[in-house]
């Protein structure tokens, strides 16, 4: 259960798409996701946090070649989306290793490193093996080396 | 990159805490897991969103056992929370597998799968080898049978 970090990466040829605002009952994350697949739009980092109200927003990431050939907004508003956002200007940036979020000192580690490079996370996610962010496309290279002296890693 | 779907797996024993409305500046989410480390708490799927205004929810998930001895309402108005959401009446269900997010096609047919059964998703989080999402407590059982049939799976 001994947690390892082991490397920092980075993306920037991935867009934020959010479907902000749809109807909080079942069958609207399936609407979302099967539309997109029958686009053969490639999904990462899908995010959705608690309802507020009766609502709920639909985040997730996709790679700048694939946002390309859809309109998002056409899909958004087919899932009842109230507003549709497509950041272009972000990057993601992912803390790798084993167990990582098996202590919390690791993600806290890990915010600190950005707050104290002055850079807003936007988003987060998870999962035992990465830590991933959401940050500014032009804050990237600056928070991959913060994150590789802090870490004391090297950058896959 | 082919995508293979393994297992399901499903949690009980886990808490849902929302930090709602804190701040979007720098440093607020080292804020916030500087102070779960400090306590102990272990955070399992820290999921955060995009913002809203100047403000953002950060939400994460807490063994039972950990949230038992923390005082989240404390931690949440040290963090300039606006309100403080604990939901014991949840399950984190997961499919498991390989590349399970390489192609759309699997994250939707898991959520038509829960939309079928009439679970509503709370939280989704995803990530190469885990689709995790969150829904009532009650409905746990019931989502892991329809998962493993549609899926053709065994439970781990
Ligand atoms: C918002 C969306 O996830 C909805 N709750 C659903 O279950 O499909
Ligand atoms: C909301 C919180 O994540 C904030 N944006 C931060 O960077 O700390």
């Amino acid at each position: 259960e001994e947690p390892i970090v082991r490397a920092v990466a980075y993306d920037k040829d991935v867009v934020k798409v959010v479907f902000r605002r749809v109807p909080d009952r079942p069958g609207i994350a399936a609407r979302i996701f099967r539309a997109l697949a029958e686009e053969n739009v490639r999904t990462d980092m899908i995010i959705q946090s608690m309802f507020t109200g009766d609502v709920n927003d639909v985040s997730f990431i996709v790679p700048s070649a694939d946002a390309k050939k859809v309109d998002f907004e056409s899909i958004g508003r087919r899932c009842e989306a109230q507003e549709v956002v497509v950041d272009e200007n972000i990057a993601k940036v992912s803390l790798i290793g084993v167990n990582v979020t098996s202590s919390t000192d690791i993600p806290a580690t890990l915010f600190e490193t950005l707050a104290n490079e002055g850079i807003n996370i936007d988003m987060i996610s998870t999962s035992n093996s990465r830590i991933s962010v959401i940050i500014s496309r032009d804050a990237a290279e600056r928070a991959v080396k913060a994150i590789h002296a802090r870490f004391k890693l090297d950058q896959e």
